[in-house]
């Protein structure tokens, strides 16, 4: 398997997704 | 169906099942968390070495796929991943509370967490509570910490005193513990070492991108930067709701901050295979972060009304 070279979390995004 | 043999080692037990070639690591994972009766599942993980890089079963990806080596019995620790903000609001079970006292304390007596002299005595002495019940004189003679690990050797070679000095020093504060069950010693431990600053930090050897080795350091409270000579207080934080997006890209790894005048902050970590690890830890700790940000879920209520009764 070729391995995945990058990777990224929006964490302000995150918060957003969030359900309040 | 076809099987594997694979060791599972907790903090205080080894175990060994019967794991089908397809299951995904969710399925082992549930399996040892049934077994051992933990409900608090989201602290945990399975932990294995490779090429010394520590790393942790992916849940929806088969177990064998991992990069393990597939000599039988397939061995994983069981171990916390995440650590709460505050132990006693969030560890409700009392099997949480007992592999996060037995954890700690292993880091605490290996060095992995620096710790006061003066603290390490008075977490002696819970941890002795703990094991031995309320202090009895005619029980508890001369010498029966003898054979007790209980302090970090760094602590015990500041000064000069012998062991009997030692056991004098942590029973006088273990008496004092009368009356504390050994769930409650123990999360008097917890709620002293919590506040170590070194409890539940993950640190990383990185570079800036002048070449400078730092120390990066993510907990359940965001990211840390620090200097490799001081593990104890950051140069620069970034805690999780000033951080607008983290990311890699081979070796080399971005935070965002969410305010624009602050610079991103980029660095270098030795291995692709690091990066990945840093980005888990994230939106693991974030995830909780937010988690505890929002009302109980109606488990944790539960499970929360339950250890109330």
């Amino acid at each position: 398997l070729r391995q995945q070279r990058m990777g990224t979390y929006g964490v302000r995004a995150a918060w957003r997704r969030l359900p309040q | 169906p076809k099987t594997f043999t694979v060791r599972i080692v907790t903090m205080d037990a080894e175990m060994e099942f019967n794991c089908e070639m397809k299951w995904k690591g969710k399925d082992l994972f549930d399996l040892v968390c049934r077994t051992l009766g933990l409900r608090e599942t989201w602290f945990f993980g399975l932990q294995y070495t490779i090429k010394d890089t520590v790393a942790w079963l992916k849940m929806d990806k088969k177990v064998l796929d991992h990069d393990v080596s597939k000599e039988e019995p397939v061995t994983f620790h069981f171990l916390a991943k995440f650590y709460p903000e505050n132990a006693e609001e969030e560890l409700v079970q009392e099997i949480t509370q007992h592999l996060f006292f037995l954890q700690v304390k292993k880091q605490i007596l290996d060095e992995k967490i620096y710790c006061p002299p003066e603290a390490s005595v008075l977490l002696a002495s819970y941890a002795v509570q703990a094991k031995y019940g309320d202090y009895d004189p005619s029980v508890h003679k001369r010498g029966f910490l003898a054979q007790e690990e209980l302090l970090p050797k760094r602590v015990i070679n500041l000064y000069q005193m012998t062991p009997e000095m030692w056991e004098e020093r942590i029973t006088a504060w273990y008496a004092e513990h009368r009356g504390r069950a050994r769930d409650e010693a123990e999360m008097e431990y917890l709620k002293i070492a919590q506040d170590l600053e070194m409890y539940g930090v993950n640190y990383f050897a990185i570079r800036n991108k002048k070449g400078t080795e730092l120390l990066l350091g993510v907990d359940a409270l965001g990211l840390h930067i620090y200097d490799p000579e001081n593990r104890l207080t950051p140069k620069i934080s970034f805690p999780w709701n000033e951080i607008r997006n983290i990311s890699y890209s081979d070796k080399e790894f971005t935070i965002k901050p969410l305010d624009k005048k602050i610079d991103v902050f980029k660095f270098n970590s030795s291995k692709l295979r690091v990066n990945k690890l840093i980005l888990q830890l994230c939106i693991g700790n974030h995830d909780l972060f937010m988690r505890r940000r929002k009302a109980d879920s109606l488990e944790v209520q539960q499970m929360k009304a339950q250890a109330r009764e």
